[in-house]
């Protein structure tokens, strides 16, 4: 795993004593094959790399009375950098109604992470209602129903036909319930589903979103971010939400996510319970990988 | 002089990314290439004859017994993988497939845990037209299984298929459930396992290599549902599944209607992989 390759190479540095440059060198080419061992993007690393080496040729480090520390403290900066900067970056409710919109691949775990979301909103002292905006997959209105009332949350369960008469609905119902923040659940898609893509256009161009997230599952290895792309031209995304986190797949789509989109990675999924989402903290992920 | 050397060089770094993105693992990429490689010594290979020579070598590693066996009576099926993989969905096109060759087919509906899963697969059921056998939240899926043979016995069914609960291979305690169903399948009821069959999505990386070591050494692996290949993922973890341990691709899912599933075939897939 990444986690294993870098602290093997950190462990090596800081037994060194004084560091040469030749030495920053190895440590580094070590840890660009982690990166890319991991699925994190070849340019992506590319660009990591070289400002990594810029910053551990610092008199700081160089001159440093235990330069292996310094190298590894660099390597974690930088990631923290290549993943957002610190701090988590979860949904700021800043007016009322806020939208949510959760897009993303078929079977990502979009519908179950929702309820998660409403969740963790209502412990925070706010009125989530979960919007079931799934109107192709058997059953999709009933998985969120269940799921809102295991929440505990408002549910806009209203029969519709329409797709604008859904979300028209779920407007003026969270109006008369006084409830700031709509969380809309979609059909799975992939960029080669055409309809799919002009219709999700469509509840972009009628939903308004404040926040659209893209769910994306961890074992999606590389492809999550061309994938991403090609939702972020139809939808506009603002971040996304790793599933599946607790598979022991590398997830290194996580590391290139904000360089390649420009937006963080906000959350991640956990489990396959309610409670199973948290922040997605990058000095968190950072001492995970660095070890 | 240059103009021949670009027709017939092989560009052996192309060729190594056009495996690994059509999502063949890294370490089954690189014994592919040097295996191909080594052949070298007949000759200086051009770019053409490394092409014939790597699907040759696809096409003998995926050749391997995809017959989807319904011997038994009746013929029972499970199906298992990890969450979101796409198994409710196979199981409904399997059934609608098995039903269109005159099977009389009963579903049993073991996923007792995931929101919804039950009505799902009842849906589906209803719109193949076969009985489904429901469970209720929380209820053991081995008492679920055991139910559902009884009524595929007394109704004399041809074939039962049964849909499991998502289960990451790292979760020992829903591995270990798994194991307990096949136990209650073949030894406490006593019917043998026609076809246990694990769906791999494809657009799942390295990972699904992992998936298919754990699930197949905590029961037997009898064939593969590769499912979404429609999303522009090529499926290539299946080779790496096919090296290592043996196991067949007995069917391949290409989209979301209940027509979208059709039997292995090596040529379309190594084809799939290669353009
Ligand atoms: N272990 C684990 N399972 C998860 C996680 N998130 C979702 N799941 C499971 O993944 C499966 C798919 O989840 P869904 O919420 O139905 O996925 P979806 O994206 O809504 O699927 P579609 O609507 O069909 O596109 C379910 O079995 C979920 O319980 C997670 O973080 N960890
Ligand atoms: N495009 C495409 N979508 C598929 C295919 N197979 C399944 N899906 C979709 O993937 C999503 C998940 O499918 P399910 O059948 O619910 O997956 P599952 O493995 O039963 O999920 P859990 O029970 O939650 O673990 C659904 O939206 C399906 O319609 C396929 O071959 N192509
Ligand atoms: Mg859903
Ligand atoms: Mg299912």
């Amino acid at each position: 795993s990444v986690k294993k390759a870098f602290g093997g190479v950190f462990d090596g540095l800081r037994r060194k004593g004084l560091l040469s440059q030749g030495d920053i060198d190895a440590a580094l080419a070590e840890v660009r094959v982690s990166l890319l061992a991991a699925d994190v993007d070849y340019r992506v690393v590319k660009s990591f790399i070289a400002r990594t080496r810029e910053a551990c040729l610092d008199e700081r480090v160089l001159g440093s009375m235990t330069p292996g520390d310094q190298v590894t403290k660099v390597v974690y900066e930088q990631l923290v950098q290549e993943l957002g900067g610190p701090g988590s970056k979860g949904i700021a409710i800043t007016h009322i109604p806020y939208r949510v919109m959760l897009v993303g691949l078929q079977g990502s775990g979009k519908t179950t992470t929702l309820g998660k979301l409403a969740l963790l909103l209502k412990k925070e002292g706010h009125y989530p209602l979960l919007i079931p905006g799934d109107l192709g997959r058997p059953a999709a209105y009933q998985q969120l129903q269940k799921l809102a009332a295991d929440a505990g949350v408002e549910f806009f369960g209203e029969h519709v036909d329409t797709l604008e008469d859904l979300l028209r609905g779920a407007d003026r119902f969270a109006r008369e319930k006084s409830l700031d923040v709509q969380l809309l659940d979609t059909q799975g898609r992939h960029e080669f589903d055409a309809e799919l893509m002009d219709q999700l256009r469509m509840v972009v161009t009628m939903y308004r979103p404040d926040d659209t997230l893209i769910v994306l599952d961890s074992m999606m290895g590389s492809k999550a971010i061309p994938l991403s792309q090609s939702f972020d031209k139809v939808a506009p995304l603002t971040g996304a939400i790793f599933t599946k986190f607790d598979s022991p797949a590398q997830g290194g789509a996580v590391l290139s996510f904000k360089d390649s989109i420009g937006k963080p990675v906000r959350y991640i999924g956990v489990g396959e319970h309610l409670q199973d989402i948290e922040y997605f903290v990058p000095e968190r992920h950072a001492a995970r990988i660095v070890g | 002089q240059e103009r021949r050397s670009r027709s017939t060089a092989p560009d052996l770094d192309a060729l190594e990314e056009l495996l690994i993105d059509a999502g063949i693992d890294v370490d089954t990429t690189m014994g592919i290439l040097q295996e191909v490689g080594k052949s070298r010594l007949l000759g200086r290979p051009t770019a053409e004859q490394i092409i014939t020579r790597i699907r040759a070598k696809l096409s003998s590693v995926l050749d391997l017994d995809s017959t989807l066996h319904v011997d038994g009576s009746p013929a029972v099926l499970l199906v298992t993988g990890v969450n979101g993989a796409g198994k409710t969905s196979s199981v409904a096109k399997l059934a609608n497939m098995l039903k269109h060759q005159n099977y009389k087919v009963l579903l049993v509906a073991a996923d007792t845990f995931r929101a919804g899963a039950v009505d799902q697969l009842a849906i589906l059921a209803n719109r193949v037209g076969v009985p489904v056998m429901r469970s209720v939240e929380g209820q053991d899926p081995s008492s679920v299984v055991f139910n559902g043979l009884q009524k595929a016995v007394a109704d004399r069914m041809d074939v039962v298929i049964i849909d499991t609960a998502g289960r990451l291979e790292n979760k020992k305690n829903l591995i270990s459930e798994l194991q307990k169903v096949t136990r209650v399948i073949e030894d406490k009821f006593g019917l043998p396992l026609s076809e246990t069959l694990l769906v791999i999505d494809a657009t799942t990386g390295e990972n699904a290599l992992m998936q298919a070591r754990t699930f197949s050494e905590a029961i037997h692996i009898s064939g593969i549902i590769l499912t979404k290949v429609d999303s522009g993922a090529k499926g290539g973890s299946i080779v790496g599944i096919a090296r290592e341990l043996k196991i067949p691709v007995k069917l391949v899912c290409n989209g979301e209607t209940l027509l979208s599933i059709k039997p292995f075939d090596k040529d379309d897939i190594v084809n799939m992989i290669l353009l």
